[in-house]
């Protein structure tokens, strides 16, 4: 199931800045949607990536992905 | 596979490369010989020939240090990273100095298979979505003396560069 450790999602947040091209939005009256909204999208991005049931939801599986070392080099093109 | 929007490639089949300092972790033959290793991985399979330099500026400029505006994480994480072909930070390979890059040794991240994965992001190839293959974006430890080239790697590069032509 989901998981919502606040670590977990700042983690998570991270990866799919520094992978999925993941952007910070400053326009604060819809921010917290619009970034649930794309967080989600970047997330069926990568478990599309790595082959993942495509969910949107921070599950064990793509949590475990974000954990594992590796190369700094983005997934999608920049 | 899949390679870099815009498809970017070397236009010439002869490179040079440069390691410009050494890590700690490993004696400075074991990262020069785990270099040119990496380096004939994909020299094995196309036409391309790399050649050593030792000052000025190579093609390939290989370091244990970011030197870009992308900073590592410290240990683990992010291992490393590598520019797509281009003039000048084009093609360079930076390492992070804070992991522990081995020889041949799975306690530690093996650097010719770091090394080999990174020269692919140098010669043109993206992260490739196949498990297994070398351009699978996270490390998974293979034996060094074992390793041969997996074949969506090799569909990979000679798409940019053709086949190893033997006269």
């Amino acid at each position: 199931g989901p998981i919502s450790q606040p670590s977990d999602k700042d983690e998570a947040t991270h990866y799919l800045k520094s992978f999925y091209n993941l952007t910070d939005l400053t326009d604060e009256t819809t921010a917290v949607r619009r970034e649930a909204s794309q967080m989600t999208e970047k997330l069926k991005e990568m478990q599309k990536f790595f082959g993942f049931k495509v969910t949107g939801k921070l599950d064990k599986e793509t949590m475990e992905m974000m954990k594992k070392p590796r190369c700094g080099v983005p997934d999608v093109a920049a | 596979y899949s390679t870099f929007k815009g498809k970017p490639k070397w236009q010439t089949n002869k490179l040079t490369y440069r390691i410009v300092n050494y890590t700690p972790d490993m004696s400075v033959a074991e990262v020069d010989t785990s270099m040119e290793k990496a380096l004939q991985v994909w020299a094995k399979v196309t036409p391309l020939k790399f050649t050593r330099i030792n000052r000025g500026t190579a093609d390939i400029m290989i370091s244990f240090d970011h030197g870009d505006a992308y900073p590592f994480d410290g240990p683990e994480g992010t291992l490393a990273h590598a520019f797509a072909p281009s003039p000048a930070i084009g093609g360079d390979a930076h390492f992070d100095d804070d992991e522990f890059f081995t020889f041949r040794s799975s306690r530690g991240f093996v650097l010719f298979l770091v090394a080999a994965h990174e020269f692919g992001h140098s010669l043109g190839l993206s992260h490739s979505n196949v498990r297994g293959a070398l351009m699978f974006p996270t490390y998974s430890f293979t034996s060094p003396d074992r390793f041969s080239l997996p074949s969506d790697d090799i569909r990979g590069i000679q798409s940019l560069y053709g086949k190893h032509m033997i006269l």
